[in-house]
């Protein structure tokens, strides 16, 4: 699975 | 940017808004839990460390900004500026059974075991639960203001936007973390009878009291 948090939501 | 992230976003901003003004313009902050102010800023100031290390957009830089001075500025209104009016005698929930099980959560459940990301982990599940004290101060004195009220709707209906925010991303962009989702969803159920309350009650022009 890929990250999505931390990197562009808030 | 989906609509339900940016509507989330705003929410967000808007509960933060709303306690501020609150106790700034009543020069009060009688109802407010200080432990839940004390867990958002430890959320904010785990989850933005990453403000230092790779920039994102003008928004985004921004809009964490925003919410780690406010949380701040909260807690600083809380426990100095007007400390006399702080309800601590029920604000008394221990706040070391939501810390310590999350940090220990974070250690054995994350994405990649380096100091970042387990403070990043660390941040998802102590805000998933950081809204007890002040739940728990709710029902304890059996009411709340009915602007303490529109900050907790606020503050809920925000993850709630969320799940949906992640739903849309599964569908279209084939991105997801399970944790971020198993959190969101801990949180939006945590809120859930107080959705009701709000909904039945103060929607209809009533302050939210509880049934003895």
């Amino acid at each position: 699975c890929k990250r999505i948090m931390g990197k562009d939501e808030l | 940017m989906n609509i339900f992230r940016f509507l989330g976003d705003i929410s967000h901003l808007s509960a933060i808004i709303i306690l501020l003004l609150k106790i700034w313009k009543s020069r009060s902050c009688a109802g407010i839990s200080g432990k839940s102010q004390l867990l958002f800023a430890i959320v904010f100031t785990t989850r933005y460390l990453d403000l230092f290390t790779n920039f994102i957009s003008f928004y985004n830089t921004s809009m964490k900004v925003v919410y780690v001075a406010s949380s701040y500025a909260t807690v600083w209104m809380i426990y100095s500026k007007f400390k006399a009016t702080y309800d601590g005698n029920h604000d008394t929930f221990r706040v070391e059974f939501l810390i310590v099980p999350t940090a220990i959560l974070s250690f054995l459940v994350n994405h990649d075991f380096t100091p970042l990301e387990i403070l990043w982990t660390f941040s998802i599940y102590l805000e998933s639960v950081a809204i007890l004290p002040q739940l728990f101060m709710v029902s304890k004195t059996g009411e709340a203001e009915t602007i303490t009220s529109h900050y907790l709707f606020a503050l809920g209906i925000y993850r709630t936007l969320y799940l949906f925010n992640w739903i849309w991303r599964y569908q279209f962009e084939e991105f997801f973390d399970l944790i971020a989702i198993v959190a969101g969803l801990v949180q939006t159920v945590l809120y859930c009878d107080f959705f009701y309350l709000y909904i039945t009650k103060v929607l209809k022009g009533k302050k939210l009291s509880l049934p003895a």
